[in-house]
């Protein structure tokens, strides 16, 4: 399979996070002509993360917001479904 | 604190819980003692109790799992998600998984408390959900805290008070 790169790999992360903790909808079935890694995860998601855990809200995937995303952690949703 | 939408409860005091079964982490003794701690941090600030079953169906199913384990809601290997729970309702309701491709222990930094886990695990068995409280143990990340200096914040306790209402006693 392809390799990603670094930013792309983060990138899926960050959707993988928001997607099983901030009800992020799946994609699959929409209209993306671009591999899903290289989507950047919706803003108005990374804000209610970053509001939620008390960091800078900026909407945007910074090194601090993806340090949380990879910590250990409950794996019950922050936000209900 | 927060709640579950709804609010979900359990509509009585009395509790049971079982053990399926064990992480190879730990030995039973220590498993056993670590449950019954996280329950008790929740018996100690509300009229709650509980009570262990060996056999048939407990209010709270405790079990060890790896990856796809028959909830929908697969594990994902070391690190990234310790456990998960269920809110207040019968059939899974109230249930806590623990992902035993973890290094769950006893009381050290060099991998998650089982005590620690567990306590947050049940805070949602019996209702709560997540809080954005930073030292508060409904707090969604895993941080270590001596087990023997672990004590519940204010915010948890008036998240589950206000659920169950205060201690009897």
């Amino acid at each position: 399979g392809p390799i990603l790169k670094p930013a792309d790999k983060n990138k899926a992360i960050a959707r993988d996070y928001l997607r099983k903790f901030y009800n992020l909808e799946n994609l699959m079935g929409t209209t993306h002509f671009r591999p899903e890694e290289e989507i950047d995860p919706p803003s108005d998601k990374l804000k209610e993360m970053q509001k939620f855990f008390g960091l800078k809200v900026t909407g945007t995937l910074n090194k601090e917001t993806l340090e949380v995303m990879k910590k250990p952690r409950c794996g019950v949703p922050d936000v209900a479904a | 604190y927060s709640t579950f939408e709804g609010k979900p409860k359990w509509q009585k005091n009395k509790l049971t819980y079982r053990i399926v079964n064990y992480t190879p982490d730990m030995s039973i003794p220590e498993v056993d003692e670590s449950i019954k701690k996280a329950l008790q941090v929740w018996a100690n600030v509300t009229p709650l109790r509980f009570t262990r079953i060996n056999k048939g169906t407990a209010d709270i199913m405790i079990s060890f799992a790896t990856r796809d384990h028959g909830d929908a809601q697969p594990f994902d290997g070391p690190q990234g998600t310790l456990a998960h729970a269920f809110a207040p309702s019968t059939g899974i309701g109230g249930d806590a998984h623990f992902d035993d491709d973890e290094l769950f222990t006893l009381g050290s930094s060099k991998g998650p408390v089982l005590f620690l886990v567990a306590a947050h695990e049940f805070g949602h068995s019996l209702g709560l959900s997540h809080s954005d409280v930073h030292g508060a143990l409904m707090f969604p990340t895993y941080s270590f805290t001596d087990p023997d200096r672990f004590s519940l914040s204010s915010d948890d306790i008036r998240g589950i008070q206000s659920i169950y209402g205060l201690t009897d006693s």
